[in-house]
């Protein structure tokens, strides 16, 4: 069986937040080593991969791998009607067809127990190669989220550029035109490393939909490399990750 | 521009 529970149903709901908008339904995959979930978009555009090791939680076990078919949207409306500071469990059965979330107070005056229905999907993994990436880019993930959102005023599509001297993010439309350039700063909040430069387009409403993993976050870190998709990284504590990888847009 | 699918550079397992 599965029973683990985090000190805070907050992290619950950021992981959640971050998932719903780019991904509808999707299996997370328990075994005594953690979590994971992974799924495509829709439109087989991006990919997310959520992380999480038994660090994560306040108490772990997982004697049988347990593959739990979710809904994202009905968890959501689960975890939104509890406390972000409660305690929050998730338990199932060996072959479950629900999954239990048992929330309790901090003084442990309040206890609420829930039940959600499982599903059975059959959902596709693909395989991530160990990709070595061209550019790796480290900022405050607030500053990416700006970026993102006033990128997607001007056009659908945003190109991004790394060299030694900084990241550009541009978009060309209708209104005009927007650049955004960043340098390394002394003070490490902005990193940028190349080995060798790169140009690529990118569908801007993705990008700003990633965005909603900054409140787990405060850095987030961006891997281009020539002919592979554009990897989004936030890490959650130091125990898991939500990576968001995005194919490229390629000239017709 | 034409958008890229993700299952062209990340295969099925």
């Amino acid at each position: 069986m599965l029973e683990a529970r985090l000190g805070e149903t907050q992290l619950l709901k950021k992981i959640v937040d971050a998932l719903k908008e780019i991904i509808s339904l999707s299996t997370l995959d328990c075994s005594e080593t953690g979590m994971q979930l992974q799924s495509m978009d829709n439109s087989h555009v991006s990919l997310v991969s959520l992380s999480l090791q038994t660090g994560c939680f306040e108490k772990y076990r997982c004697d049988r791998n347990v593959s739990l078919g979710l809904d994202l949207k009905s968890l959501s409306k689960v975890v939104k009607s509890a406390s972000g500071d409660d305690s929050v469990t998730l338990s199932a059965a060996d072959k479950a067809d629900k999954l239990l979330l048992s929330f309790e107070s901090d003084n442990k005056s309040r206890t609420a127990d829930y039940e959600l229905k499982l599903l059975n999907l059959d959902q596709d993994h693909l395989g991530i190669p160990d990709t070595n990436y061209a550019c790796t880019v480290q900022m405050p993930s607030s500053e990416f989220a700006r970026i993102c959102r006033d990128m997607s005023m001007f056009s659908e599509t945003v190109v991004i550029s790394c060299t030694k001297q900084g990241i550009k993010f541009s978009a060309n439309g209708d209104l005009g035109s927007a650049n955004i350039k960043l340098a390394e700063t002394s003070k490490g909040d902005i990193t940028i490393d190349v080995e060798e430069p790169i140009t690529q387009s990118f569908a801007g409403r993705y990008l700003n939909t990633f965005t909603r993993a900054t409140p787990l976050s405060d850095r987030v870190k961006i891997c281009l490399a020539p002919e592979v998709p554009l990897l989004v990284e936030y890490s959650i504590e130091d125990y898991g990750y939500i990576r968001y990888y995005l194919a490229p847009k390629v000239d017709d | 521009m034409q958008q890229s699918s993700i299952t062209s550079f990340f295969k099925q397992k």
